[in-house]
């Protein structure tokens, strides 16, 4: 129903510009319905994201760690509205530098982590660092797939 | 509701039965390139349901029957669970465990359980509804994913609003 | 033959003159996320005569134009060089140095330079013909993109053979 | 014309062959023209890949990982046979391991450096490693890039 879109969609835009200010240390964002189509249930959607600093550019124009961040900040405020009991995330760090990392895994911790459980699968080591249960899985016999039971330290020594 | 714990046999690289027990918070999972990581994620959706084979990184569903090594056998049949806490009664059933399996035969034939009893694919969809437990758009990100968001289009993004509403 | 310099003024995030030396071997470039690394290879591109803005992550041409910050005013036209050292004359020119200069203004209007005087892109075009130079699939690997020749159909993988062809 | 392609064809492919044995440490693959095109300047291509002690499956069972050495395997072939004055590759190694980085890193020093230039953009202090000019970028003043003078110690502090 349209009423029902519509709450969620405000929702969503208002927790949005809220994570994206947490996780850029700043800057402004924006969802929006596109004014060309009357049906909000049929109308696209057009995200605008704009780094502290920076000018309001198209969001093709954003470097690939700064569209992960936009992405995440989007992920978390559709979590806040209607948050999922689980949530896996496979190895979505990958283009992240160390403070961006370390943004991200903070936001995780203080807002999302009371209400949801997170599987996160990574190669860095920060992301490690915020893991309540860490499972190693290697191919001793190739081609196999086998648990190990891991520490933090000696993995740290093994990831990037 | 807390996912409680995977288990899994021929599924994929995972020739062996292996188990993985979840807590609340956060659970890691690390290891070198091809070790099997994202086969867990595979395994995760393909016990809800997932209907496609690209979508768990085959071209036909029997891709996810372990198919042998230089030393091993390929096997006969894949099968996985997920095991649920139902502590606060979010799923429609009396149980305050719920396991969900499934198998896969390479003759194509495929079944589904609720704690051990055998059930539709119906039935196991109508046990998540609405729960935000599913293959919807925003609680699984695959590898290399993470953009697919902003690289779609205006109406293809609809998709993760329409699931929170 | 050998890349000696990238200079960029007004490219992208490069507002001031900035000059890049290149020697013989591998060149690092490191930096925080959104710093201006990736547009760096978008001058590269640029410089050899892509037309397409799409391909430097714009909606149009323009985009490659610096145009402010939040204390800088934008400017006016962008310009990027990139200079070779033509030392066994692979390129059909009697220099033994090659600068090849573009330039965009805001008006849309676009000039070419080889070095210093004005040319067409037909030029530029040319003169890199059959060096392994240019907008080829395989010289420049965008971010993200390494695994665009393993999801490509099968029509699509023809055309990195056909180049070394 | 014909015969060009298929003799370039054929040499893309033994390369490819040793290539990917030297990045994957073992195991086979293949590069072969679509059987059912009679005409070879239209025929697909398709690509085998199987990573040591492990069965010849299709390339999309491959990981995140070994489908990126798998790509860099092909392209350090077609180079093999026509390299390029410069190759411009930008974090090609994001997906890779440790172990991934040190072998793609050795084999790009071993066999390629010495017939082209790489420019190559990382976050990955191993890559770094084998730089021998090594260019920073930052932005200071935000929005705005800004080229700046590292040595290879402070930078391996600031990356993964
Ligand atoms: N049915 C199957 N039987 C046996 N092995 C399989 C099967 N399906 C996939 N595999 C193997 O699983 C491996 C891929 O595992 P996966 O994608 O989980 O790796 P990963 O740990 O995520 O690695 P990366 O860090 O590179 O992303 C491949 O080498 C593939 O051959
Ligand atoms: N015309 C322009 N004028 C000013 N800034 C621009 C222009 N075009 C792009 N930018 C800015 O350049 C930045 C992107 O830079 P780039 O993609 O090179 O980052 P990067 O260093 O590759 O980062 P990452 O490590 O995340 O990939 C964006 O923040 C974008 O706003
Ligand atoms: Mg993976
Ligand atoms: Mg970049």
């Amino acid at each position: 129903s349209r009423e029902k879109f519509m709450q969620t969609f405000e929702e969503v835009r208002k927790n949005f510009q809220e994570t994206f200010r947490r996780l850029f240390g700043g800057g402004r964002c924006d969802v929006m319905l596109d004014p060309e189509e009357p049906d909000v249930l049929e109308a696209g959607i057009e995200v605008l994201a704009c780094p502290p600093g920076k000018e309001l550019r198209s969001i093709t124009l954003l470097s690939g760690g700064e569209k992960t961040m936009t992405t995440i900040a989007l992920l978390f405020a559709v979590f806040r509205s209607k948050p999922s009991p689980f949530c896996i995330l496979d190895e979505v760090d990958a283009a992240l530098d160390e403070a961006n990392i370390d943004r991200f895994t903070q936001l995780l911790v203080d807002e999302f982590v009371k209400d949801s459980q997170f599987i996160i699968i990574t190669h860095s080591k920060r992301t490690v660092g915020i893991a309540e249960i860490l499972y190693g899985i290697t191919m001793q016999e190739k081609g196999v797939s086998k648990k190990v039971a891991v520490k933090v330290e000696d993995v740290t020594n093994m990831l990037n | 509701m807390l996912l409680k714990k995977l288990e899994m046999c021929g599924f994929k690289s995972f020739a062996d039965k292996t188990e993985f027990d979840f807590q609340s918070g956060v659970t890691a999972f690390v290891g070198p390139n091809g070790c099997g990581k994202s086969n867990v994620v595979d395994a995760v959706r393909w016990i809800l349901g997932e209907q496609s084979a690209k979508a768990v990184r085959g071209t036909q569903m029997a891709d996810v029957i372990f198919n042998g090594t230089a030393s091993r056998r390929s096997l006969g049949f894949a099968e996985a669970s997920l095991t649920f806490l139902n502590d606060r009664g979010i799923l429609p059933v009396e149980y305050t465990e719920v396991c969900v399996t499934r198998r896969l035969y390479r003759s194509g034939e495929s079944e589904y359980f609720l704690n051990r009893q055998p059930c539709r694919l119906r039935d196991i969809r109508t046990l998540f509804m609405d729960t935000g437990v599913g293959l919807d758009t925003y609680s699984i990100i695959e590898q290399g994913k993470v953009d697919k968001f902003i690289q779609s289009n205006s109406k293809e993004r609809r998709a993760i609003f329409e699931e929170a509403a």
